[in-house]
């Protein structure tokens, strides 16, 4: 999970 | 969370509002593109299918549930609502879904961090936000003269997109393993859509006129 983005935005 | 993030979100909000403004008390969507609110609509629904099985913050669940309800509402106004789709400015308003929608699309198969649905849908979400605006800012170009709440609306769009770059940057540099190309390739196109709207909305408020694009 190195590569996937972060999505705590909106 | 930074200050730049949260201005980024309630300018955003903030469009929506001045949007529902509009529709609610002039009952009128003159000047507004469904093209555009029919995509942002299926731009929300395809990144927050994960709204109910990751949890995130409050603020962040209920900022999802709030832009998917506007959206779709907006999209049932425009079409449905007795008198608000009487004003809907259909003859002007031909930009085609699937110009953007397929080439999102494809795009999102080839180029995403994981071959999985969700990871792929969220990614065509991000592509399709950055172009969706476009019928909006055809439809004004074709518009004579630009209302001040249709031109507050894409003013708002505009800066919550501006906002969110700063946000990039910021994070980039204050978190480690920040790496998100995506985000910012998207980002980037999204925000220089709207470079050429800015310029002719500041001319007009300095100038004290009415918001005209050039067709």
């Amino acid at each position: 999970a190195d590569t996937e983005e972060t999505k705590d935005e909106l | 969370m930074n200050i730049f993030r949260l201005t980024g979100d309630l300018t955003h909000l903030m469009s929506i509002i001045v949007l529902l403004l509009k529709i609610h008390t002039i009952k009128s969507c003159a000047g507004i593109s469904l093209k555009t609110q029919e995509l942002y609509a299926l731009v929300f629904a395809t990144r927050y299918l994960d709204i109910f099985t990751t949890y995130i913050s409050l603020y962040n669940t209920v900022m999802k549930l709030i832009f998917l309800g506007t959206s779709f509402s907006i999209v049932w106004y425009m079409r449905r609502h007795k008198t608000v789709r009487l004003s809907y400015d259909k003859n002007n308003d031909t930009f085609r879904h699937y110009f953007l929608v397929l080439p999102c699309f494809l795009l999102a198969l080839v180029l995403n961090n994981r071959f999985t649905v969700r990871e792929v849908l969220w990614t065509f979400s991000l592509y399709l936000e950055a172009v969706a605006i476009i019928p909006q800012l055809v439809l004004l170009q074709r518009s004579k003269n630009v209302d001040n709440l249709t031109g507050n609306y894409v003013f708002f769009l505009g800066a919550y997109r501006g906002f969110y770059l700063i946000n990039w940057i910021y994070r980039y540099f204050t978190e480690n393993h920040y790496r998100r190309w995506i985000t910012w390739m998207a980002g980037i196109v999204q925000t220089a859509l709207y470079v050429d709207f800015f310029y002719y909305y500041f001319k007009s408020w300095k100038n004290n006129e009415k918001l005209k694009l050039p067709a």
